[in-house]
C-alpha cells in the first residue's frame, strides 16, 4: 500500500523543500516509486524538479476537483519520481477551500483514487511554512509526519504546536491514526553550540522519535538550487548527498520496524 | 505622524523577526518611540520582547475588534519601545477575518486610532511566512514595506509574487499609497560565492531600493533569541549589532529624503 508522508513545521526556513526533494531523490534512485506534491505556493520544489515554468491549472484545479489528480502528474528527469506541481493560483486555494463544507478532508478525498491505485511506495508533500487551511490539509491527507527541525530556538519554539496541532486532528477523528515518521535535525553547524544544544534538548523531549541522521549546514547545499539540482546531483560525494542517502537508509529501516 | 512598516516576506527563515526585532531596538536606542506589533501566530518577537507568557487575549482580541488596540500596547525592557504581542488564537485569526465582508482593511481600520494619536514615531509590524490573509492586513495597513532577502536562491525566486501583491493592493485602491522602505540582504555569507552572486542580482533588479547596509550572517546573532536577547544587548560590539545600528541610520536618512 502507498504510504503519504507530509513534510511539515510552521516555522519557515527549516529546510522542509530541502529535504522533500532530496529524500524524495535519494529513495527514487533506490528504485523505490515515488510522488512528490509541492503544496506550498511559493513552488520552490517545482522550480528545481519541475519540467516547466509550473503549469497552468496544476494542483489547484486538483484540489478543488476540477480535475483528477492523476491527471495532473507529471514525470521529472529522475527515473522513479514523479511531481505534482504547485501552481500560481495554489496561494488563493487557502480562502477558497477554507469556504468548502467540509475543507479538512479536500486533499485527502482528492488523493484517494491515487493512493489506492498502489501506483507509488510513497507520496511526499512538502508543505508550506504555516498552521493555515493548506498545512492541515497535509496533515489530513498524510498516514505520518516528517518534521525538520532547524538547529536553532525559534524553531524550537513552535514545536510544541505543531505537535499540538497533530494531537488534535487525532482525537477529533479527522486522522485517528496520523503518526509521527520522525523529528529531523537539519542545518546543524559543528562551528556553534547552539546546534549541539538543540539537538540535546530534541533528543531528550522525544527520544527515539529523533532520526540518528543528522543534516549539515552546508554551503553546497544552500547553491544546489540556483543550478535547479538536488544534492544528489550537485555534490554527489558531498556531506549533504551523503547525509540524505543515510536518512533515506534509516527511513526505510523504521517502515520496516513500523 | 506615525509611518506604519510591515517587515515582509512569504520565503519562510529570511531574517523577518530578527530586522524587525533589532531595527526596532536599534532606533529605540536613539530615543525614538517605537511600537512592534507581532503579527505572526508563531510570536517569535513576542518571545523575545514580551513581558510573560504571551498574554491571553492579545492581538487576536483587538484585530476582531473586541478590545481597542491601545489597551493591549505592553511596554518591554527596552525603554521607548512598546509592543504588541502575538497571542495563541492568531493562528485562527486567518479564517475568522476571511470570513469578514472587509477582511483586508481589518487590521488597519483597528489600528487607526493608535496611528493618529501620534504616540509612536514608527510602528513596525513583524509578518508570518505566508502570502495569506494576516499579511495582506500588514501590507494594507503598512504605509511602506521592509522586505528582507536571504542571500540564497530560493529567496530570490519568490520576490516577484510579492511585488506583484503589492501592486495590486495599490492598482486596486485598496492600499494606493503603499511604498517600499526598501530591500535588506540577510544572512550574508562572506564565505559562498552564492551570497555574492544574490545581492548583485537584486541590485541590478532593485537598485537603489536596496539598502547599502547588508546583515552579515553570525553565529551570534542565531544564539542571541536563545538567551531571550536582541542581537544590542547579547553582543553589542559584534557584526550583527553594528549592522543593525548601521540599518537604523540608513534606515532614518531614507526617510529623511522622502
Ligand atoms: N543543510 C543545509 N545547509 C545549508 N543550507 C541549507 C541546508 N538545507 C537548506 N538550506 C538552505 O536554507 C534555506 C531554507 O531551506 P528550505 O527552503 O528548504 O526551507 P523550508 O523550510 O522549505 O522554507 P519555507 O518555510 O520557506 O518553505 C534555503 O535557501 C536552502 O537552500
Ligand atoms: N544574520 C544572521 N546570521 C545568522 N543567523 C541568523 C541571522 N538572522 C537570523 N538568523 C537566524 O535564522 C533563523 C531565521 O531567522 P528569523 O526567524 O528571523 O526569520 P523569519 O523570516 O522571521 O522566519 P519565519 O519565516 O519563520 O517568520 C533564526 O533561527 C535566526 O535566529
Ligand atoms: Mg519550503
Ligand atoms: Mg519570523
Amino acid at each position: 500500500p502507498t504510504k503519504i508522508i507530509a513534510v511539515a513545521n510552521q516555522k519557515g526556513g527549516v529546510g522542509k523543500t530541502t529535504t522533500t526533494i532530496n529524500l524524495a531523490a535519494a529513495l527514487a534512485e533506490q528504485g523505490l516509486s515515488i510522488l512528490l506534491i509541492d503544496l506550498d505556493p511559493q513552488a520552490n520544489a517545482s522550480s528545481v524538479l519541475g519540467n516547466k515554468e509550473t503549469q497552468e491549472g496544476g494542483l489547484y484545479r486538483g484540489l478543488m476537483g476540477e480535475v483528477p489528480m492523476r491527471d495532473l502528474i507529471e514525470s521529472t528527469r529522475l527515473p522513479h519520481l514523479a511531481l505534482l506541481s504547485a501552481d500560481l493560483e495554489l496561494a488563493g486555494a487557502e480562502i477558497d477551500i477554507a469556504r468548502l463544507e467540509q475543507h479538512l478532508i479536500q486533499l485527502k478525498s482528492m488523493l484517494a483514487e491515487v493512493k489506492e491505485s498502489g501506483r507509488f511506495s510513497y507520496i511526499f508533500i512538502d508543505s508550506p511554512p504555516s498552521l493555515g487551511v493548506l498545512m492541515s490539509n497535509a496533515l489530513t491527507a498524510a498516514d505520518e509526519v516528517l518534521i525538520p527541525i532547524q538547529c536553532e530556538y525559534y524553531a524550537l519554539e513552535g514545536l510544541g504546536k505543531l505537535v499540538g496541532v497533530m494531537d488534535q486532528l487525532r482525537h477529533t477523528g479527522i486522522n485517528p491514526t496520523l503518526a509521527m515518521t520522525g523529528l529531523l535535525m537539519t542545518m546543524f553547524d559543528v562551528r556553534t553550540n547552539l546546534s549541539s544544544a538543540v539537538a540535546k534538548d530534541v533528543r531528550t523531549h522525544f527520544q527515539e522519535v529523533v532520526f540518528e541522521t543528522v543534516i549539515p549546514r552546508s554551503i553546497r547545499m544552500s547553491e544546489a538550487p540556483s543550478f535547479g539540482q538536488t544534492i544528489l546531483e550537485y555534490d554527489p560525494k558531498g556531506p549533504g548527498a551523503l547525509a540524505y542517502r543515510a536518512l533515506a537508509a534509516e527511513f526505510l529501516k523504521r517502515q520496516e520496524q513500523g
